[in-house]
């Protein structure tokens, strides 16, 4: 119960945000209760499901500053099992506060203990960086997903992001697990994508998700309508891949 | 002589580094004599040009906490008229200082003002946030090109960063332009791309290049072959589309 999985990677657009979205609603449809927070300053969770300014309330930057309760800034999805908090209160505010203080005080970790016997699982979409909103939310996880965006820079950057994976497993967080590495935005047409998939699992073997993500434009169009992909239209191969992605998750645990 | 020009987005993976490499590599084509600086920590400029660890002799970043002079920094990348300074001294460096003083400072512009007389251009590449890093690259730009990806979050992502934009205009850098908004990855068969390009072009209006990157599986691959496209393959639409923008920037000035 209450299992925290941070979804990080530092590459940009490798597919964090489609991830978190999409693998949330399909462990909703699987009768899982799920929480999604948003870390990431570009508010694109919110973004996904239509939020506009006034249906914000509160978001996670708010409670990290102290100036909101956490259980103030929980929002429905209009999802059953799905809720989500938010990044911030104010997308358009003017110079608002992101900043998070280094690991030391292990703010993020503290904040999210209350919420852990409320929800089977708590996501935790990243910003595309190695600061300390990511490494906050790699200290607060118990395991993390790695989306890998098959094409080249999105391959060469993993090398740091292990380091800081391990690092953080050796300071702050000794229990932190990988729970995989998923491969995003594939397509075996191409010779670069067969090529990356094939160094990333002779490279990190059994770590890697068999569900592979394939390249759909359904993917990228459903944020527009703000909703998840299995909402809009279950049968593309974007919301039949999330949701067999979702059933891996839950057959590493021995429940289905 | 001497235009400093910042690529910026803090949405992540819509082409700023691809966009970078390759309209550098095609202005060199066109006898302009460029420098490409990464102030990206991710380091992918170098890594477009097969630079391994060993090839770097120090960084940008070496650069602005004073540990090596900025002449020392620029790396030859076997195109004629195109140098480059990496992000940093050695990508694996543990817990490297990639921390640049907000504004006051305004260190980085006075580090490059001494390479002016000696470059046509001077790009900066820059890390998908709105932090520190990219505040500097504005501060320090005669003007800015902004790549948009023709899909919804990275439309969403605008709002943020104009308000950005005029903030540093207004308070540190009166005099920085738009070069030009750059579609990326536009693919005319999908209605989604169709939609993002009708809603730039009608609010941005004449701020957006005439010219529009398509998606082209030839720039994903190119940075395999540490190579620009124009050098590996230069009648590929990727390779054309970005010696097309090259053009349209010197007509700009009304130069060719
Ligand atoms: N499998 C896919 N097929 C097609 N498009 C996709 C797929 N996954 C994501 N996308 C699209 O690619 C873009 C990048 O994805 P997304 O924004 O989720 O990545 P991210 O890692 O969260 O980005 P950032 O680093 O900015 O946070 C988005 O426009 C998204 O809609
Ligand atoms: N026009 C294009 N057609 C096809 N692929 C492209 C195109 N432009 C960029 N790419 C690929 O898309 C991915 C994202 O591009 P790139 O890394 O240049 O974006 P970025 O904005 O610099 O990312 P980051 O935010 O991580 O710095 C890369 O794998 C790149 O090779
Ligand atoms: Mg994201
Ligand atoms: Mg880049």
């Amino acid at each position: 119960m209450g299992e925290i999985i941070s979804i990080v990677s530092q590459k940009g657009g490798v597919g964090k945000t489609t991830t978190a979205v999409n693998l949330c609603a399909s462990l909703a449809r699987l009768n899982r209760k799920i929480l999604l927070i948003d870390l990431d300053p570009q508010g694109h969770v919110s973004t996904s499901f239509g939020f506009g300014k006034f249906d914000i309330k509160g978001g996670i930057y708010d409670v990290i500053h102290s100036s909101m309760n956490i259980e103030d800034t929980i929002h429905s999805t209009n999802i059953t099992n799905f809720d989500l908090i938010p990044s911030n209160f104010d997308n358009e505010e003017d110079g608002k506060n992101y900043y998070i203080a280094p690991l030391k005080e292990l703010k993020l970790k503290n904040i999210l203990s209350s919420l852990k016997s409320h929800y089977e699982f708590i996501f935790i979409d990243c910003p595309p960086s190695l600061s300390n909103a990511t490494s906050n939310a790699l200290v607060s996880a118990d395991s993390i997903i790695i989306p890998i965006q098959c094409e080249y820079y999105a391959l060469k950057a993993l090398g740091k992001l292990l380091k800081l994976t391990r690092a953080i497993k050796k300071h702050y967080n000794p229990e932190l697990q990988y729970r995989g590495f998923l491969l995003t935005m594939v397509d075996l047409r191409n010779n670069l994508s067969k090529r990356v998939m094939n160094k990333v699992r002779y490279t990190l073997k059994g770590l890697v998700f068999e569900t592979m993500i394939p390249r759909n434009i359904r993917l990228a169009e459903v944020p527009y309508y703000g909703k998840p992909a299995i909402e809009f239209d279950k049968s593309c191969k974007g919301s039949t891949s999330y949701l067999e992605l979702a059933k891996e998750i839950l057959n590493q645990d021995g429940t289905t």
